[in-house]
């Protein structure tokens, strides 16, 4: 799950 | 059902609009603001790493709004976390690369970047003139198929969802999300009349597939060369894709 920290953040986020 | 497929495809169609960094129009109108020699110039005498790293920042802008184009692909929030992320590591950059089709002005070889069109000169310095030339091949060939927007973002769309990528933990699931964007772009290509285009869009998936290797090649080779730049910096998110 570090490996991909940022992708995790962007997919979490609900807003775009 | 019909109606499905049409909500389907409407969802995917929106999602491409509201996620494109720039609308057609917009490009259209800038079609011939182009790098003046000076400004060419200045690119030309970057060095190899400071190229690079302009040209990763720029390439990761783009993912990021591919990562949000995703989000919004009817099934794709339903699959599991690591199988979003699988995706999109192997999906993230092809999409970006059917993107910039849209950014291509076939009549003089130049594509949109900071602000105004450049030929493949300006990228000189990142010293990787095959996958310049190979990338503004691919563009011109995709232009060539005349796509419309909705056809764009359905293709974009099938690209992406591929249940073939490695580390999926549900291809199943996958698979279905992939066959029912299949069936939004058969539709569409149906209604446009334009059933033969399909061929020619699995065609540019293999020249894809090949670009994004050689790009794997490229990144492999600079971060030989300047571990330093590579390791620090370079964004984030680039290096959690394709590191």
């Amino acid at each position: 799950k570090e490996k991909h920290k940022i992708l995790h953040q962007l997919l979490q986020n609900s807003t775009s | 059902s019909l109606r499905n497929i049409d909500e389907l495809c409407a969802s995917i169609v929106r999602s491409h609009r509201e996620t494109s960094q720039y609308r057609v129009e917009e490009l259209h109108a800038l079609r011939w603001k182009l790098f003046n020699r000076e400004e060419i110039q200045a690119y030309q005498s970057k060095s190899v790493d400071e190229m690079w790293q302009h040209c990763a920042i720029r390439l990761t802008e783009a993912v990021q709004y591919v990562v949000e184009f995703a989000k919004h692909i009817p099934g794709f929030r339903m699959l599991s976390q690591n199988d979003q992320i699988a995706l999109l590591k192997t999906g993230s950059m092809e999409v970006v690369l059917v993107r910039m089709s849209r950014l291509f002005n076939t009549e003089n070889n130049t594509v949109f970047f900071d602000g105004k069109f450049a030929g493949t000169e300006v990228f000189k310095s990142l010293a990787c003139g095959d996958l310049i030339t190979a990338v503004f091949d691919f563009a011109h060939g995709m232009c060539a198929l005349k796509l419309t927007e909705q056809q764009i973002a359905l293709f974009s769309a099938l690209v992406l969802i591929n249940a073939d990528r490695p580390c999926l933990e549900d291809k199943g699931r996958v698979q279905r999300v992939q066959r029912s964007v299949e069936f939004g772009l058969t539709h569409i290509l149906h209604r446009d009349n334009q059933e033969s285009l399909m061929h020619k869009l699995y065609q540019r998936v293999a020249v894809l597939r090949s670009l994004c290797s050689l790009h794997m090649e490229k990144l492999r080779w600079f971060s030989q060369r300047y571990p330093l730049t590579a390791h620090s910096l370079f964004p984030p998110l680039y290096k959690e894709l394709f590191a």
